[in-house]
């Protein structure tokens, strides 16, 4: 079989998009006192044969693009997921209105890739 | 899109993951609106001008130099208020170490105690070299009337406080004492006598920094 080449637009590639979270959107804003939001971001678009490095795809991610291209119907394209996250920090009150300063790991996508 | 109960359950899903079983109720629901200690607020800022950096480790916090990734000022519900003792004023202190989750490792408990005096405090006690002698106790069995009172403490902390215009504090590093107070039924609080003068208005606070390891991942893994 030969591999199938479909184009891909630079937009559709993967690559963190921007993604503001407002905490009044879930309805936090009465138990967080900060941030008021933050820029969150999220990963999407496609991981096309042939990866480039950019797409800091894996060994197997290269081979499934590899297969990919030869059997569209059968294998699925790797995944645009987070590979970098940072912290943030949330100052909010309990539940038994204590004051709580809080670091949380993953919460911002910093870099995607192809897995 | 979602039903509610898919919501519902999403949002458990991630209280649970910030260590909260509920969401909290509203601010503007709560009697007295708790104040944001200023340092809290420094360490917030701090910790986006850092993050911004990109030298800090979330799991560690640089102004206490201990390892944790939570910080919390929890409140003194000791009962009543100051009330004379025989030879000036006693305040129960209480803080409740159940906010803490089992998992987390407590790695400081420091007591804030600020005494304010505001106006009440005349030039003439400022100008003079007197202070606020300041006594803390630990409660080691449930507080009994009379003689038996003074039996079931143990000193921690004997120290004169100058006087100050508006207010001044004590800090006292508890750590041990707290991690004890975890086990059920070894917390009874603390006692402060305050003798020689009269009045001043005390805010207590404990700052419990701890570390959740399942949510603080080494940077290095």
């Amino acid at each position: 079989r030969s591999a199938v080449h479909l184009p891909v637009s630079p937009s559709n590639v993967c690559r963190a998009r921007r993604l503001y979270i407002d905490f009044k959107d879930v309805g936090w804003q009465d138990w967080i006192i900060a941030p008021q939001g933050y820029m969150a971001n999220y990963c999407h678009g496609e991981c096309p044969f042939p990866l480039s490095e950019t797409l800091n795809g894996t060994n197997h991610a290269i081979l499934q693009t590899l297969v990919h291209s030869l059997d569209p119907q059968g294998t699925p394209q790797p995944c645009c997921v987070p590979i970098r996250l940072s912290p943030i920090s949330m100052l909010y009150y309990d539940n038994n209105d204590n004051v709580v300063l809080r670091h949380y790991q993953d919460m911002v996508v910093d870099e995607c890739g192809c897995r | 899109a979602p039903s509610p109960g898919d919501l519902n359950a999403q949002e458990r899903l991630f209280l649970s993951s910030l260590g909260l079983s509920s969401r909290p109720r509203p601010a503007d629901s709560r009697p007295q609106r708790r104040h944001v200690p200023s340092a809290l607020w420094r360490m917030f800022r701090s910790s986006e001008h850092r993050k911004k950096a990109q030298d800090s480790d979330p799991c560690t916090v640089a102004e206490y130099g201990v390892k944790g990734n939570i910080i919390r000022y929890v409140q003194d519900q000791g009962e009543g208020g100051e009330v004379p003792s025989w030879n000036g004023l006693e305040k129960q202190l209480f803080f409740n170490m159940s906010v803490l989750q089992p998992v987390e490792q407590l790695t400081l408990a420091r007591l804030e105690v600020r005494f304010h005096w505001g106006p009440l405090l005349s030039s003439e006690l400022l100008s003079s070299d007197r202070g606020l002698s300041v006594t803390l106790y630990r409660v080691i069995r449930a507080t009994l009337k009379g003689a038996d009172r003074q039996t079931n403490r143990r000193l921690l902390l004997s120290q004169s406080v100058q006087l100050q215009p508006e207010s001044t504090a004590v800090t006292l590093d508890l750590t041990s004492v707290a991690e004890s107070w975890r086990k059920p039924g070894r917390n009874y609080g603390l006692v402060l006598e305050m003798l020689d003068l009269s009045l001043p208005l005390v805010q207590s606070s404990l700052v419990l920094v701890s570390l959740n390891p399942e949510q603080c991942r080494s940077r290095q893994r």
